[in-house]
């Protein structure tokens, strides 16, 4: 018998950094 | 300035499965430019920049590089700090890192070195005008 695993799945942006300059006020 | 945060996730290992905004699941070591443009075109509200690295330095924290971008097309300068092993991915490219032996060690995630010139994918919030 092979017991089911759950395999994590990522969202592809948590991949990428995310780069936003500080906004001006 | 904060300290920065020395835990890479997994998603960055290799085999690591990752889910495109379009719903395709693809490896981490197989995904290419274009996977990561469509997915931000289909996202609602996320945009892809390109980021271009303009100088890599020491950080002040041992273990650390601090990286210096230009980011998107008002060319706003970013600078993050990252452990040298860190994966980005430069466009036509793939994967990068400032120590890609490490990343090859740490995650079995082939490499190129990243390069001042070098230009990343980055994402941002879209623009709502």
């Amino acid at each position: 018998n092979v017991e089911p695993r759950s395999v994590a799945v990522f969202p592809w942006h948590s991949l990428v950094p995310f780069l936003a300059p500080s906004q001006p006020d | 300035p904060p300290v920065p945060s020395a835990h890479l996730p997994s998603h960055f290992m290799k085999g690591a499965i990752i889910q495109l905004a379009t719903g395709e699941l693809k490896r981490v070591e197989d995904l290419q430019t274009q996977d990561f443009v469509r997915s931000a075109e289909v996202s609602g509200g996320l945009k892809i920049d390109s980021s271009t690295v303009v100088d890599i330095q020491e950080s002040q924290w041992p273990g650390f590089v601090l990286l210096h971008f230009v980011v998107g097309e008002q060319q706003s300068k970013v600078s993050i700090e990252v452990p040298p092993e860190h994966p980005f991915f430069v466009y036509g490219q793939g994967w990068s890192s400032c120590s890609p032996g490490r990343t090859a060690q740490l995650f079995s995630l082939p490499c190129h070195r990243l390069q001042v010139g070098d230009v990343c994918i980055s994402i941002s919030l879209q623009s709502l005008n």
